[in-house]
């Protein structure tokens, strides 16, 4: 079964990442 | 019939940090069960089965966030239900239960807000719609 997502917020996306959506 | 289920890459490596997420390897395809609106996603990889952040994946087919919402520069308000320090030069510091503006709702969980003269990123899964009970 699905639980509930964590409530802590999820990681920043990564820098090579950032770097692709630029 | 079947339920077909979006698939998509990931694009980075990624620890879990709990028992309900799961590692990414870069390139790992990973079918998509539910889009959580903090950011967080539930995936299935394998025989492997949790949550991680939808920063780190980019869809198989289609253009890249093709479910992004516009951006609102009108704003929505909404109230800090937890206070967040920011990390980073971009987000923002805000103390529990401050009301802001929420401009633009990303699907990573890192929201666009505004609160008086002040742009910054805030984590989504710490905000409450305004006028809505916990």
């Amino acid at each position: 079964s699905i639980k509930n997502p964590p409530q802590n917020p999820p990681p920043r996306p990564p820098v090579e990442v950032r770097r692709k959506r630029v | 019939g079947p339920i077909i289920l979006d698939t998509y890459r990931a694009m980075a490596d990624f620890t879990k940090t709990s028992k309900h997420e799961i590692n990414l390897r870069v390139g790992d395809l990973v079918e998509i069960v539910e889009k959580s609106q903090n950011g967080w996603w539930f995936c299935q990889c394998d025989s492997h089965r949790g949550w991680v952040p939808a920063s780190y994946l980019e869809p198989l087919d289609g253009p890249e966030e093709a479910e992004e919402a516009e951006p609102n520069y009108a704003g929505e308000h909404h109230v800090t239900v937890k206070a967040y320090k920011a990390e980073q030069g971009d987000e923002i510091s805000l103390e529990l239960g401050e009301t802001i503006e929420v401009i633009h709702k990303l699907l990573d969980g890192w929201w666009v807000i505004r609160k008086g003269e002040e742009t910054g990123y805030f984590p989504s899964t710490f905000l409450q719609k305004a006028g809505k009970k916990e």
